[in-house]
């Protein structure tokens, strides 16, 4: 079983 | 004020071919030095960016920063009322609250006026740091496009292992498998600079959506690191490019 990652957690906010 | 013109409205449509079934609704962001745009998908798997230089427009004037909230179907509906070969002009007044497009035929005997809604969006901007990729692939756009159509039928995931020698692609299903593989080529239609092997899992629903973009590149860049997202990458010409970021899947 694999689990989607979010692409936001991969990224910082501006 | 923001006035940009394309001797071609097919470049046009193809760019927003490439994004809309990614995006409904996204926001331009004008300034002097061009046009970009960044937006995550609503399940915020992915992100997609556009960049396009000033110099890529036949001309580009941009007074001050202007951001075009678009919905991406109307633009879309708007794009069909022109030719591939119109020449297309969009202006946008300081503070619009809609945009102006303006086709002209080739012979420039027709022209036909569209004034298309601006929307108030709220924009989340991620900063996308500078990635050293292990991997390093470049390979003909329309042999990405194969295979993620074709490794579609067998799995929800696409398995990307890339190595020094060959880049392989699989899925795994009820149905059965598949594999694909492909070695660097001595005409360097495929070329793989690897540093060190890697291999992750994908959504192949996304891979297939990012190879909406086929039509505006010959070639297609892919760029793969241990725990960061896929790059997927298609140049539009030497005046910018489509990036679109894929966050990995992970064993549960």
């Amino acid at each position: 079983q694999s689990k989607q990652t979010s692409i936001a957690s991969f990224f910082t906010k501006v | 004020m923001f006035e940009a013109r394309l001797s071609s409205t097919l470049t046009l449509k193809k760019i927003v071919d490439a994004l809309r079934d990614i995006l409904n609704q996204s926001t331009l962001d004008c300034s002097d030095t061009g046009i970009q745009l960044q937006a995550m998908d609503n399940s915020h798997v992915s992100l997609v960016c556009l960049c396009l230089r000033s110099d890529y427009f036949e001309k580009y004037k941009c007074s001050r920063n202007v951001s075009l909230g678009l919905d991406l179907k109307s633009l879309t509906k708007v794009l069909k009322c022109a030719n591939g070969d119109d020449a297309v002009t969009i202006k946008a007044a300081d503070k619009a609250d809609k945009i102006e497009l303006s086709f002209e035929s080739a012979g420039k005997e027709r022209t036909a006026d569209y004034e298309l809604r601006l929307l108030n969006l709220d924009q989340e901007h991620l900063a996308i740091p500078e990635t050293e990729y292990s991997c390093v692939i470049h390979m003909p756009a329309s042999e990405f496009a194969r295979i993620c159509r074709d490794l579609a039928v067998f799995s929800e995931s696409v398995v990307i292992a890339c190595s020094k020698n060959c880049i392989k692609f699989s899925a795994n299903g009820e149905m059965g498998s598949a594999n694909i593989k492909l070695s660097q080529t001595s005409k360097a239609e495929v070329t793989l600079q690897v540093d060190e092997p890697v291999t992750l899992s994908f959504a192949g629903r996304y891979l297939n959506t990012f190879t909406r973009a086929t039509p505006l590149s010959e070639k297609v860049k892919i760029g793969m690191a241990a725990d960061v997202p896929l790059l997927v990458e298609y140049p539009i010409e030497d005046y910018g490019y489509i990036r679109y970021y894929l966050a990995p899947k992970v064993d549960d």
